[in-house]
């Protein structure tokens, strides 16, 4: 199975979401990359994410996880796994 | 909490807002990031110094969308702002799209993020602890903010406990004969004072003590914090008036309780709330000859009549000499409930008689060890 992002708008924020923020690959919001993700590595992503916020773990993109993502928030990233977070400073 | 694996090998670390936000006034701003810092400083041993110009350690900017780090901002909500690990310089960006306010549950509070974004710069990730201030998302203002216990183990983690109190066993932890033992070794006091309800407090570092007729009360000290929310520690001086409201002074600014709880919005300035009352003061005290407000600093003192207008004369402030026998640089001062003044003193004290208005002269002599008569050592 594959996820394909660009099918489903919610799915599209939510890649680009947890890349942003270290649940998955920065690679993953490079538009021009064409990457396809296996749905298994999206639930794990999307469960990380879930657990981390303290929602209910599913491994859906359900609503209560939708709107999680919408909240304003911190910039840096929650998980350090992909990748070193080193933006430079100057 | 998670620590991301680095921290500052200095203690006294410096910081710069060198880039102010639209739609906020600069001293709210200073204020709010100097408070932001306070939280921090005030369980470590760290200190933050602001500077103007110059090389700093934490640099403060507000920024728009692509700010030359990579990491553009997104406009209002979404990304509110992003701070540097110590490893990559410690700086902190914030998203000047947003409505940063103060005191407000409208917009963002700026103190809040501010406070987080310090928390990354110091060396802390995100936690997965809701209600902690490292938890990654914005909860909306909170009028009571305090850090959550994690945030303190975290910051703790990485720097240690302040330094007067390093190495203590946590009192609230471990009650038993130790938590004395603070007070008796140097019974230097940051102040003390009595309650609306009688109690007199002593106040030192993170910690305070309730007192008895001649010792402390058992199962003290205790946390500042805990008890009196949102108050910081290392406090100036403090009193309660007539008005039954508690009053605490530190550095700049002022806080005022009824019993335990903020009234309000606090901290406030001391030059707005206590006009012609100087920052920093040493020691503070209601008075009982006339029920005025005396606040000592270095050589000086200031009587404060909240009925006039001005509130204090143009007579003031006057030299502590005038007080007969009262030393200069106290460190605190209290009208105690058997009608006599206290001033104390590096861990002594003075018997002040407002009859014969000179400290007394007594066996033993004045000033006595504070520890010994006030604090059951």
């Amino acid at each position: 199975a594959s996820f394909v992002p660009t099918l489903q708008d919610e799915s599209v924020k939510a890649v680009m979401y947890l890349a942003q923020f270290g649940y998955l690959p920065a690679q993953m919001t490079n538009p021009n990359s064409g990457h396809l993700m296996s749905q298994d590595a999206m639930t794990d992503a999307i469960k990380e994410f879930q657990a981390f916020a303290g929602l209910n773990i599913t491994g859906n993109l359900d609503k209560e996880t939708v709107e999680t993502m919408k909240l304003p928030r911190c910039g840096v990233k929650d998980k350090v796994g992909f990748g070193i977070d080193a933006r430079s400073k100057r | 909490y998670a620590l991301q694996g680095t921290r500052w090998r200095v203690k006294n670390l410096t910081y710069k807002i060198s880039k102010y936000p639209r739609n906020l006034p600069k001293a709210d701003v200073d204020m709010e990031i100097s408070k932001a810092f306070n939280i921090w400083s005030g369980i470590t041993p760290l200190t933050f110094t602001k500077k103007k110009s110059g090389p700093v350690h934490i640099e403060v900017r507000f920024e728009n969308g692509e700010h030359g780090d990579g990491d553009p901002f997104d406009g209002p909500g979404g990304t509110l702002a992003h701070a540097f690990f110590p490893v990559y310089g410690g700086d902190a960006h914030f998203d000047d799209a947003e409505r940063w306010t103060v005191n407000s549950y409208r917009g963002t509070n700026l103190f809040q993020v501010a406070a987080h974004e310090f928390g990354h710069s110091l060396g802390l990730s995100h936690s997965d602890v809701r209600a902690a201030l490292m938890a990654p998302f914005y909860r909306g203002y909170d009028p009571t903010f305090e850090l959550n216990d994690d945030d303190v183990d975290a910051i703790q983690a990485l720097y240690g406990l302040p330094k007067k109190t390093n190495n203590k066993p946590t009192p609230t932890e471990a009650p038993g004969e130790e938590e004395d033992a603070e007070l008796c070794n140097d019974a230097t006091v940051d102040t003390l004072f009595n309650s609306a309800e009688g109690v007199t407090y002593a106040f030192k570092g993170l910690h305070y003590w309730k007192l008895t007729e001649d010792s402390i009360a058992s199962g003290y000290p205790r946390l500042i914090s805990k008890s009196w929310p949102g108050l910081p520690g290392n406090i100036d001086a403090a009193f309660t008036y007539k008005n039954g409201r508690t009053y605490f002074f530190k550095g700049t600014q002022y806080w005022r309780y009824t019993g335990k709880k903020m009234d309000g919005d606090y901290p406030k300035q001391i030059s707005e709330g206590f006009t012609g009352i100087p920052n920093n003061i040493n020691a503070a005290m209601v008075w009982g000859g006339n029920g005025k407000i005396y606040f000592y600093k270095g050589s000086k003192f200031w009587r404060y009549d909240p009925t006039s207008k001005p509130p204090v004369k143009n007579s003031y402030p006057k030299d502590i000499s005038n007080w007969e026998g009262v030393p200069n640089d106290l460190d605190a001062a209290l009208h105690y409930t058997n009608g006599y003044t206290y001033f104390f003193k590096k861990g002594s004290y003075y018997r002040f008689n407002d009859r014969t208005f000179s400290v007394d002269v007594a066996d033993p002599p004045f000033p006595r060890p504070a520890g010994y008569w006030w604090f059951g050592c």
